[in-house]
């Protein structure tokens, strides 16, 4: 019963889906996707700088784009400032099976902490499944240019893990990684979480509670805006976002169905 | 099942055989199958066409594509079809009873990948291997 029309030109038959198939078809998709249901994702976020990086590294896998058909997506994107895939990127994304960006979950008066000049993200990765190897883990964070500095003046950012979050006591901090970044610089700086990482996949409860430190270079404690730092209140294609790569470490088969 | 023959009717199975393959497509003729031969058609999912673009970011769709037609005489090189493929078809001729006709299926797959947000809008990189056909055969 349902409408059956032939193109002519392409000589592909074209048939409308009756609800019932429709709907059957949406389960088999969902299920090969690994899905329990159609995901329902925050309709102001597709601009973000983390949809953005992702699809960099889609279209540096997709080989053969007549496979894969173009988005809407690439053609509707803004100029934005692009997170550039690197070519560590790259190498890792050949080896991943999955790759996965997260969202700080701190909103703005946790990030800036009061008493501290630091900045504190918060990012949940107990959504891997199970079975997967971590293979590699990035925090990228932006910076602008900020006027008013020497060209040759330099920064210390450092990132470390909360160890600890008693009440009423000062927390321990781990350093992850640390680099050093010019006034004049301008662009993503990116972190490696990836030992880390692994070690929060296995204890959830630790949650990536990281903590971002400016230092200038005599040492002294400075607010990353100084240095033109971008947290999750500044430009949405600038936010800061962690992208995890990862692989199976066994073959799954999907239940017969 | 082969038997020994003695030397000099060493010709014979041959000319047995391509008699058994001419009579197999007369019959083929006769009985009216198809002859749309075993091979590969267009199957597009759209992703568009389901509304599922506020969570899947690319692609827009993929050509999947699907095997279909006769795996019958003649199994010509153009279906790919395995050794095993062309004899089982002689035995369908000497038994459609017991023993089916090959199947016309994949012989090649590839990946592809798709890119989609989570219900925490986290976002997924995720490659599907042995999804789109490449070539159709008969097996």
């Amino acid at each position: 019963n349902s409408s059956v029309d032939v193109d002519a030109r392409s000589g592909f038959l074209h048939r409308r889906l009756r609800s019932q198939e429709r709907r059957e078809m949406q389960r088999e998709i969902l299920s090969i996707l690994g899905l329990p249901h159609r995901p329902r994702p925050h309709a102001r976020i597709k601009h973000n700088a983390a949809p953005v990086f992702m699809l960099d590294l889609y279209n540096t896998i997709s080989t053969a784009p007549e496979l894969h058909g173009y988005s809407y997506y690439e053609t509707a994107l803004p100029a934005q400032v692009q997170p550039a895939v690197t070519s560590r990127d790259s190498r890792f994304l050949n080896d991943a099976d999955t790759v996965m960006s997260f969202v700080n979950l701190n909103d703005e008066d946790e990030e800036v902490l009061s008493h501290s000049r630091a900045w504190q993200f918060r990012f949940d990765i107990s959504s891997i499944p199970e079975g997967e190897v971590i293979t590699a883990a990035e925090l990228r964070i932006y910076k602008d240019f900020v006027e008013g500095h020497s060209d040759k003046e330099t920064f210390i950012v450092s990132v470390f893990h909360v160890l600890e979050e008693p009440l009423n006591r000062e927390k321990k901090l781990l350093l992850l990684d640390q680099r050093d970044a010019w006034a004049s610089e301008e662009g993503w700086l990116v972190f490696d979480l990836t030992s880390t990482s692994s070690a929060w996949l296995v204890r959830s409860e630790q949650n990536l509670q990281l903590r971002l430190v400016l230092e200038d270079s005599r040492g002294q404690e400075r607010n990353p805006h100084l240095a033109g730092l971008v947290t999750s209140s500044g430009p949405k294609d600038k936010q800061p976002f962690v992208v995890v790569f990862f692989k199976a470490s066994e073959v799954r088969y999907r239940n017969a169905r | 099942s082969a038997h020994k023959g003695r030397q000099g009717n060493r010709s014979k199975p041959q000319r047995t055989s391509q008699d058994a393959m001419k009579a197999a497509e007369a019959a083929a003729d006769s009985l009216g199958f198809s002859k749309e031969g075993c091979k590969k058609h267009e199957l597009y999912v759209s992703f568009r066409d389901l509304g599922w673009q506020d969570w899947i970011i690319a692609p827009e769709g993929y050509a999947a594509y699907y095997c279909e037609g006769e795996c019958a005489f003649p199994l010509n090189s153009y279906m790919n079809a395995t050794n095993h493929a062309i004899v089982q078809t002689l035995v369908h001729f000497i038994n459609p009873e017991t023993v089916p006709k090959p199947c016309c299926a994949p012989t090649q797959l590839h990946g592809i990948s798709v890119l989609y947000f989570d219900d925490s809008s986290n976002v997924i990189l995720k490659k599907y291997r042995n999804m789109v056909v490449r070539a159709c055969g008969c097996h």
